[in-house]
């Protein structure tokens, strides 16, 4: 299956929110998320790694309008969950690959970890899917991480999310 | 928007690498995931979190079939990048949320988290994308798990990945 990129993807309206030293435990993702969600937030990414020694980071996305909401909400959640604390940035990016037949192909995605590296900019967060690389950069990457991208790739036209 | 949830996806072919303690600093992304595509390894999930005191972890899932193989490329990889340590289980399974509308829906997440915490069954890694939420759980619970999410979301039928 030759994998096939269709464009460049990006998104300079996100804030990123992790909720750092939860419990893994069920129930905390719901715990974090369900106030959000209740409040119309729109989250964009969510993204958990895996736990080590009983806790884990739980970090999403929001528009940067719902920064400072989202962060009144969770002073609340955090108390209540035990976390350790909550880190945020409103300065990120989100520069997303685009593609079909991603999945059998991490070539791509290393492709994107390559190019990105090459000009120093260094990746925050990473999400995939069967379509989708996504990274979050720090937005001062945000115009040199997307040409880079374009020319490793062979591409045209931008596509902004 | 309303979000539509389209079904429930699972794979139960899925084996989690996290290789832990990364230096976080560009090209140490390509320097993991380089070897593995180097390898013609198909990589389904990749996640990062954002790092803390100059450290991350990076995890990425392979089909079972590629687990010893990709453990022995990445020992190289973790003398040569300086990680702490390699974690990985091979007993997962991946059930996702399918739909349409999801960005604008973090509803649909925080019921699918809600749903498996009643469950008692414990998230272990969580990857979004706009019309899919992911969670990696043991695979001993996959078939509850996809259960009790069809009736959350009032579906009738799956549809394995
Ligand atoms: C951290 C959080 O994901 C927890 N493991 C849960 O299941 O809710
Ligand atoms: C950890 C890894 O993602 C690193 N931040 C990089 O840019 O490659």
């Amino acid at each position: 299956e030759k994998a096939v990129v269709a464009g460049i993807a990006f998104d300079r309206n996100e804030a990123r929110i992790n909720v750092k030293g939860v419990p893994d435990k069920p129930g905390i993702a719901y715990q974090i998320l369900g106030p959000i969600a209740d409040a119309n937030i729109e989250v964009d990414m969510i993204i958990q790694n895996v736990g080590e020694n009983g806790t884990t980071d739980f970090s999403f996305t929001v528009p940067r309008g719902e920064f400072q909401r989202t962060l009144g909400i969770l002073r609340d959640v955090q108390t209540h969950i035990g976390a350790a604390k909550i880190d945020a940035d409103d300065k990120v990016a989100k520069i997303s690959i685009v593609g079909v037949g991603m999945r059998s192909h991490c070539g791509i995605a290393s492709t994107m970890f390559r190019t990105l590296a090459e000009e120093g900019i260094n990746i925050q967060l990473i999400s995939t899917s069967e379509i989708k690389v996504s990274v979050l950069v720090d937005e001062k990457y945000l115009e040199l991480g997307v040409r880079v991208l374009h020319k490793a790739f062979g591409l045209d036209q931008t596509v902004e999310a």
